[in-house]
């Protein structure tokens, strides 16, 4: 979609030359705040259906733009000027057999945040099927950021966000993520792992699958992804021409 | 200008009008040669004729608009003039070339938003302050 109709050309134009288009795009860019022209990979022909983390971003531009006439403002929203999505690279499970506490783990590649910006709010986007096992019951889910693995006992975990729903429940579960933020702005070479636990009323470990809690494997509009808030902590520095 | 003005009948040459006249007060809202007087034009900015829309997913283009026009004497509300903007227009017409007319410029800009993959397939979504000319008027 467009800001408004493209209006009719009412006088004769010039063409540009290849140089005069390549000095114009650069321009644009720099007043974009980018080095240089991102190349995106072309998506494999299997790859193509939509995406979860676009499809919510285009959302999120919708209601930025509608906001931009005055419409309702969104949650965070308001105090960014820059959302990332991230889709995770990495996904690892323990729910092999009936060792517990079971858990799922997701690690995300940091290197594009940009520098010079702060995190106004940082959320874990995971799609939740309703589930029969255990029917009708309370399920607590939490969410803990790996702080350090060991190789010869448990990783040190950091607690982010509990959130409590009903097993028969379905939709999006968003989690708050923002207190990672402080930790992985220092780190940017370092992923980002974060771990979700599932417990029931009775404090009982389960399978975050079997809470039907959809990963990797899921169709792409249901697979999950972070977002994260910025805002620029100060005005960009214009490079010199 | 504070001279009693003195009834003349205008001389039939083809010289230039005194840089002492008023220009504008008895025109039609143009300038004094017939140009338009400051407001916001029309202009688009194509991500599509950039070659862009491989990386930008929306917008394919927007309105940013400019600011052009005569900010001639006498500068009318419509123009949204400064006062040093009213004060440079009147030391004009003293000393037309010494001190230029004021200029005709963004008065109000709004911020537009871009949603575009970067090289890492990741989606972003960015707020670009002060890209669109909301109003125009003479600085």
């Amino acid at each position: 979609g467009g800001h408004g109709p493209r209006p009719p050309h009412t006088c004769p134009q010039r063409r540009l030359g290849a140089r005069e288009r390549r000095d114009m795009q650069r321009e644009i860019l720099a007043v974009l705040g980018l080095p240089g022209r991102p190349r995106p990979r072309a998506q494999p022909a299997a790859a193509r259906q939509p995406a979860s983390a676009p499809l919510f971003m285009l959302d999120l531009y919708h209601a930025m733009t509608d906001d931009d006439d005055g419409g309702p403002p969104q949650a965070h929203l308001g105090r960014a000027d820059l959302v990332m999505s991230f889709v995770n690279m990495v996904e690892r499970d323990r729910t092999l057999g009936y060792q517990e506490p079971h858990w799922k783990e997701f690690h995300f590649d940091l290197t594009q945040i940009p520098a010079g910006e702060a995190v106004t709010a940082a959320e874990f986007r995971i799609y939740k099927e309703p589930s029969t096992h255990p029917l009708n019951t309370t399920l607590h889910i939490s969410m803990f950021e790996v702080v350090q693995e060991h190789s010869n006992r448990e990783s040190d975990l950091f607690f982010l966000d509990l959130q409590t729903l009903r097993s028969g429940d379905e939709g999006w579960l968003v989690l708050d993520i923002t207190a990672a933020s402080d930790r992985w702005l220092l780190n940017h070479h370092k992923d980002l792992g974060l771990r979700l636990y599932v417990e029931t009323a009775d404090g009982h470990s389960m399978d975050p699958g079997l809470a039907g809690l959809l990963g990797r494997q899921a169709p792409r509009s249901r697979q999950p992804f972070m977002v994260t808030f910025f805002r620029a902590s100060q005005s960009p520095v214009r490079a010199p021409r | 200008a504070a001279r009693p003005l003195k009834r003349r009948q205008p001389k039939k040459t083809n010289e230039l009008p005194h840089p002492n006249k008023l220009p504008g007060i008895f025109d039609d809202g143009h300038g004094s040669r017939g140009r338009e007087v400051c407001r916001r034009h029309e202009l688009y900015v194509s991500f599509r004729d950039l070659g862009w829309l491989d990386w930008v997913i929306a917008p394919q283009g927007y309105s940013a608009y400019y600011c052009e026009g005569e900010c001639a004497f006498p500068l009318d509300s419509c123009m949204n003039a400064t006062n040093h903007a009213i004060l440079q227009s009147l030391v004009h017409l003293m000393k037309p070339d010494v001190v230029p007319k004021a200029c005709c410029a963004p008065t109000k800009l709004s911020a537009t938003s871009v949603l575009y993959y970067d090289s890492s397939n990741n989606v972003i979504l960015r707020k670009h302050r002060n890209m669109v000319v909301k109003a125009c008027g003479c600085h």
